[in-house]
């Protein structure tokens, strides 16, 4: 299933009459390319590829007939493979209110997101959003906008608390009205601002969290490796989201994010309403990634 | 110890890695490795020492450089487009705090109707700045604010009208529309003031920063950029593809959250960022 450039690439090398070891290395030149243009990240890529030649050049395929297809259908399926073979469940409580809470860089679509998940797990529990932005403008207007457009609950504390006091009053609340599950939305931030990366992890600590949701535009480039690691040491993050995945990006960061963390993407955002909110399969951006 | 023609070659491996890294795309780094090779052999330049400086250079050289800057007595007008949640209202709010600092009159126009609170948001902006944003409810029709917008600052003589949009993917056909249509009622409306159109890119973004501005700029002239989230540690590489490949300028760049945190452009700080 393997279309655009991984298609030119084999049949270029299809075209050659014998396949020698320089035509082997100029498909996995192209192929090295091909991930790049992706937005895969450059280490990541470095990794991957000389993982795939030892694969490919092992026994399996001096035994098979086409060398060139064996070692695509290598980079495909350990592509596939790592991605993750099965959709990642989100983790819930069995007694008493779940809690997630979603974390990302700025503008990555995590106030969407919160309002997305609470729409779609509504049918099975009582959604409370609550809104622990207190730096961006209108941030808490925004979540609440969305809670009444999903009919869920919403909190967002009294305008002088801070984040921790909300989260902390929220789950109170929670508990007073019977709610089941608590998302938590948190401000924007840079995994290189200390202070705010401090004040997560004391939200953590306050709030045990069930799920720890890293949201990721699917377009971020090469320096996401860096960002995902770092909330990845400081929090421990239980998963991923990557939303905008209606763009037309190829979304290697896809690839990074799950080279670096091991953690599963679990949900994609495909649109700006409510219901554009998907479970994540690993074979389809495998396909979107190889172009 | 290198011999001299390894250290040539180490350069290139590492200047590939330091670009691609750095967001600047497959298809530019490569092409500028390959023109910069060619300047070195036909100049017989092979001093593993001056290479790197010769290539700081050469990138100064196709980085164009545009400020942006208003024209007295006459209606200005920026028109602020973007993907979503790339930082096009915080720009704004920022823009106007500049412009008003330097004793312009300035005016914001809330055209995004669409995202929730986006009203509320520029709003609270328009106050931190101290200057009024035309609105009507969410749900309006952009077009009414527009002209309600232009109205009042073409009465008004206001120096600056900031014209906020909702973001928008430019794969979205009827989104793209959307924003045609608008401009379409800036040429009509405002066709003596001295208007621009701003594409706004976050620094975090990969090579899809590029196929937004090659569309945009399909749909409506893009005449320049602004580079937000210059503060994290993306290092904003699409700069050196938009001078490259579509001779586009980056005209201010965002680092921070704040209303001060926006600044002009400066392309020899940006090259000297990269190494
Ligand atoms: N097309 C598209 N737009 C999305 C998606 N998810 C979110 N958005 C849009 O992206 C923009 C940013 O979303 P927000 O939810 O405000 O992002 P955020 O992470 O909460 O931003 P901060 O709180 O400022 O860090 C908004 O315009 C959303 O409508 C998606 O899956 N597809
Ligand atoms: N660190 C940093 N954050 C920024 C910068 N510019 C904007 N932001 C943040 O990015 C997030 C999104 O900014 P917005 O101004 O809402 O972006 P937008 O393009 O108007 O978003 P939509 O209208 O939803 O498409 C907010 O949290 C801003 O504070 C910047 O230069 N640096
Ligand atoms: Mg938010
Ligand atoms: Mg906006």
């Amino acid at each position: 299933n393997i279309t655009g450039r991984f298609d030119k690439i084999i049949k270029s090398l299809r075209r050659q009459s014998r396949l020698s070891e320089s035509n082997i290395k100029d498909g996995i030149r192209e192929i090295k390319l091909a991930l790049l243009e992706a937005d895969v990240n450059y280490k990541v890529v470095k990794e991957f590829i000389q993982e795939v030649e030892q694969e490919a050049f092992g026994e399996k395929v001096i035994k098979s007939v086409t060398p060139v297809e064996q070692f695509i259908k290598v980079v495909h399926d350990k592509l596939i493979d790592v991605m993750g073979s099965h959709n990642a469940e989100l983790q819930f409580k069995k007694t008493g209110i779940s809690v997630i809470l979603t974390v990302g860089l700025q503008g990555s679509g995590k106030t969407t997101t919160c309002a997305k998940l609470g729409y779609y797990l509504k049918d099975n529990k009582r959604v409370l959003l609550v809104g622990a932005d207190t730096y961006r403008p209108a941030a808490k207007d925004q979540l609440r906008v969305l809670a009444e457009q999903c009919d869920l609950g919403i909190f967002t504390g009294g305008d002088k608390d801070n984040p921790l006091k909300i989260c902390k009053q929220a789950l109170k609340y929670a508990k007073e009205k019977d709610y089941h599950l608590v998302i938590i939305d948190s401000a924007g931030r840079l995994q290189i601002d200390d202070t705010l990366m401090k004040e997560l992890v004391q939200i953590k600590k306050a709030v045990e969290p069930d799920e720890i949701l890293f949201v990721s535009d699917a377009m971020a480039g090469q320096n996401i490796v860096d960002v995902v690691s770092e909330f990845d040491k400081r929090l421990d993050i239980s998963g991923i989201i990557l939303t905008k995945f209606d763009s037309d990006t190829r979304g290697g960061a896809a690839l990074s994010i799950k080279r670096t963390t091991g953690k599963s993407i679990k949900f994609i955002g495909t649109g700006e309403k409510v219901d554009n909110f998907e479970l994540f399969h690993p074979d389809r951006i495998a396909g979107r990634i190889l172009g | 110890l290198f011999s001299k023609k390894q250290s040539e070659y180490d350069f290139f491996d590492e200047i590939e890695e330091t670009l691609i890294m750095a967001d600047v795309g497959v298809e530019t780094s490569l092409a500028i490795i390959n023109q910069f090779k060619t300047y070195l052999n036909d100049n017989k330049i092979h001093d593993p020492e001056k290479l790197k400086n010769y290539f700081k250079q050469s990138l100064l050289d196709m980085i164009p450089h545009v400020h942006y800057e208003l024209k007295e007595n006459q209606l200005n007008i920026l028109f602020i487009l973007g993907v979503n949640g790339v930082g096009k209202t915080t720009s704004i709010g920022k823009l106007a705090h500049l412009m008003k600092a330097e004793g312009k009159s300035v005016m914001i126009a809330a055209c995004d109707t669409f995202r929730a609170a986006a009203v509320n948001q520029i709003t609270a902006w328009g106050e931190r700045a101290d200057v009024p944003v035309v609105k009507l409810e969410m749900g309006s029709d952009p077009g009414a604010v527009l002209h309600n917008a232009l109205d009042s600052a073409i009465a008004n003589k206001v120096d600056l009208l900031l014209v906020d949009t909702a973001g928008r993917l430019h794969n979205k056909e009827n989104l793209m529309a959307e924003i045609e249509k608008l401009h379409r009622i800036i040429l009509k409306k405002a066709s003596d003031s001295h208007h621009e159109t701003l594409l706004v890119l976050d620094a975090g973004t990969g090579q899809n920063a590029f196929v937004q501005a090659q569309t945009f700029h399909k749909s409506i002239k893009i005449d320049g950029t602004i580079l937000t989230k210059l503060d994290s540690t993306s290092k904003g590489g699409i700069v050196i593809a938009l001078a490259h490949q579509l001779k586009l300028p980056v005209k201010y760049v965002g680092l921070g959250e704040g209303i001060m945190d926006l600044v002009p452009f400066d392309k020899e700080d940006y090259v000297n960022s990269l190494f």
